[in-house]
C-alpha cells in the first residue's frame, strides 16, 4: 500500500 | 533540480494562477487537486505553495490561488482538509486579512474572499477546530465585522 506520512506537528496561531 | 512530483507541483500552480491567464485553468486546477491527492507528502507541499501564492501582491494571481484553494477544499480528500486547518496554514491567511502583517497592502477582494472561504469552513468543516480557533480571533480583533 501507499505510505501514508501523517504528521501532525503544527504552530501556535498567529495573535 | 527539484524531484519531479514537487516540479509538477510546483509548474501546475504557477500555470493555475499566472497572472497573464486571461480566464480561470481549470484543467491546470484539477490537475493540482488531482496530483496533491495522489502524493504522500502532497497536502504538505500544496498547502506550502498555495499560502506562497495567495499573499501574492498582484491580485489575479492571489484570486486565482483562491480559487484552486476552494476547488481542492470541495474536491480533495481528508488529508488536504486537515493541512489547511493547521495553524501552520491558516497563520498565511491571517497573514493577508491582518493589518499587523500583509492586510494594509493586500488587494480588498483578496482580503475578502479569504474571511468568505475560512467562514464556509467553520460550517463545513466543523471537527477542524483549528479554523474555528483563528476565526474568532480575527472577529476579536474586528478583522471581521460581528
Amino acid at each position: 500500500g501507499k505510505i501514508e506520512f501523517h504528521d501532525d506537528s503544527d504552530e501556535d496561531l498567529l495573535e | 533540480a527539484a524531484p519531479p512530483d514537487e516540479a509538477s507541483l510546483q509548474s501546475r500552480i504557477n500555470k493555475a494562477t499566472n497572472p497573464l491567464n486571461k480566464e480561470t485553468d481549470w484543467d491546470s486546477i484539477k490537475g493540482f487537486c488531482d496530483q496533491l491527492d495522489n502524493e504522500p507528502e502532497g497536502p504538505q507541499l500544496a498547502t506550502r505553495l498555495l499560502a506562497h501564492k495567495i499573499q501574492s501582491p498582484q491580485e489575479w494571481e492571489a484570486m486565482q490561488a483562491l480559487t484552486v484553494l476552494e476547488t481542492c477544499m470541495k474536491n480533495c480528500g481528508k488529508r488536504f482538509h486537515s493541512e489547511v486547518g493547521k495553524f501552520r496554514f491558516l497563520n498565511e491567511l491571517i497573514k493577508v486579512v491582518s493589518p499587523k502583517y500583509l492586510g494594509a497592502r493586500a488587494p480588498e477582494p483578496v482580503k475578502k474572499k479569504v474571511l468568505e472561504m475560512m467562514y464556509s469552513w467553520t460550517v463545513r468543516l466543523p471537527n477542524e477546530t483549528k479554523i474555528a480557533d483563528a476565526y474568532q480571533m480575527l472577529k476579536k480583533q474586528g478583522i471581521v465585522k460581528q
